[in-house]
């Protein structure tokens, strides 16, 4: 009766798996038989496949040593610094709000103090799930990096003035585009770059520029422009607004640019408000998944596990926040007062890879699964990442499985690609991390 | 700031309903 219901709570509360399971020896792509848009989309809906940049399935990005992978280790590393900017701007549009309540000007961090400049746009290099867009007439096909924690659309373009990156696609050429034209410095659109790059626009013989600067130093600077977007072979947006860069450095990978998915004006999820109703939904594939998809619109019928949680008060920024109330591991609920969450906030990021969590909540994450995996060798920390375990000597793991309680009763039990990330059987981590400083 | 990643949203439908201010979850949406 007790193995009974020891091998019962280990079964409801625990992910008991093959080891193999957890490191496919293959990364081969796994073509599903359904897709989101083969579940037929309501009309008016656009789907986009979505793919992991680093994983099998992504057909237009060389893979292997030809694409320089970047090792965990340098994710882990680019991850860090997007969240510094994160917080930067966080913090920057608090302290705006604060003062604008207060009347008293809150002095804020000098942009030289804040571990990076509380600009917009955050660091691209982790962005690591990436769809396929048409620009131009005729069509040119671009890969870039969605993300729903910046604004600006943009992508290297010819005659690249300055620099460009090499890219997997030919660079864009506006020369070739017969529906292109730039924005001219009297437009409207010009000044509403202010608020989604977090830097005044520029002009240049009348033509507006933009420019936009990532935490890890990275940026893209160029022509404020305006050309038909092709989500799908059949869904396109006219006149959609965008940057056409000349200058572009930093850790782009063989992308070809960005898709600014946040809640600014300048958004693509804004500028098509009249064509999708400012609804978007995706599903970010496992590296070995092919059915992930981007959709703008009511997609298909949402599957019926489908549950909203209220988007969280707006803190500033563009970012999307959300309430989390509390955390379980193991099937036992962390005892995290609501206030933890509640002064910190929380934002749902499709461009940052590892969840961080107040200090508070990460150390009682951290001792309940480290009680769940006592069992397990310890293994040295992973950069970012300081409980990893060596399972080399185990065919089979039984991982604690972890939930998170959003407001309004949703709750999300976490599949164990979602718990674990490895560095091969030997150095397999919680894939969490801790905010520095509750203040972060 | 607390930031729930993409490594923890895979394989979940994540639903941005923004005009009507909430976030839809479902499980099991893709591989």
């Amino acid at each position: 009766k007790e193995i009974a219901s020891e091998s019962l709570t280990e079964s409801t509360h625990f992910h008991t798996v093959p080891l193999t399971s957890l490191f496919p020896t293959t990364t081969h792509c796994h073509q599903p038989h359904t897709t989101h848009a083969s579940k037929g989309l309501r009309r008016g809906a656009s789907s986009l496949k979505v793919v992991h940049k680093h994983g099998g399935c992504s057909t237009t990005l060389p893979k292997g040593k030809a694409a320089n992978t970047p090792t965990l280790t340098d994710i882990l590393k680019q991850d860090e610094s997007r969240v510094n900017s994160i917080h930067a701007r966080v913090n920057s549009a608090r302290i705006d709000n604060l003062n604008a309540v207060s009347g008293v000007r809150k002095k804020k961090i000098p942009d030289s103090k804040a571990a990076v400049p509380a600009k917009s746009g955050t660091t691209l290099g982790t962005g690591n799930y990436i769809v396929t867009v048409g620009l131009g007439t005729p069509k040119n096909t671009l890969t870039l990096v969605f993300d729903t924690g910046s604004d600006l659309t943009w992508t290297q373009c010819r005659p690249c003035v300055k620099s460009c990156y090499s890219q997997q696609e030919s660079i864009f050429d506006p020369k070739l585009s017969t529906t292109y034209s730039n924005i001219t410095c009297s437009a409207a659109a010009c000044s509403g770059l202010t608020s989604a790059t977090g830097n005044n626009p520029g002009c240049s013989s009348s033509t507006c520029v933009y420019g936009i600067q990532y935490g890890d130093s990275s940026f893209s600077v160029g022509f404020f422009a305006k050309d038909r977007l092709s989500l799908t072979a059949t869904d396109a947006v006219d006149n959609f607004l965008f940057g056409c860069g000349q200058n572009n450095q930093g850790l782009f990978g063989n992308t070809a640019g960005l898709l600014g998915l946040g809640r600014d004006a300048l958004s693509l999820v804004s500028q098509t408000a009249a064509k999708y109703g400012k609804y978007f939904s995706y599903c970010l594939p496992t590296k070995r998944g092919a059915n992930g998809h981007l959709t703008f619109g009511k997609g298909a019928a949402a599957p019926g596990s489908l549950k909203f949680t209220p988007f969280a008060t707006d803190q500033g920024a563009s970012f999307y926040f959300i309430d989390v109330q509390a955390i379980a591991v193991g099937g036992k609920q962390l005892s995290i007062s609501p206030v933890v969450f509640k002064s910190s906030g929380t934002i749902i990021d499709s461009g940052t890879v590892i969840t961080r969590l107040p200090p508070a909540a990460y150390s009682a994450l951290r001792s309940a699964f480290r009680q769940g995996m006592s069992k397990y060798p310890q293994a040295p920390g992973l950069s970012i990442l300081d409980t990893c375990y060596d399972l080399s000597k185990y065919t089979t793991v039984s991982v604690p499985k972890i939930s998170f309680v959003l407001n309004g009763g949703v709750t999300m039990d976490l599949p164990l690609v979602g718990i674990l990330l490895g560095n091969g059987a030997s150095q397999v981590c919680l894939a969490f991390a801790g905010n520095g400083d509750a203040s972060d | 700031v607390g930031i729930f990643g993409n490594i923890q949203q895979q394989t979940f439908e994540v639903v941005y309903d923004v005009a009507g201010g909430k976030l839809g979850i479902g499980a099991g949406g893709c591989s």
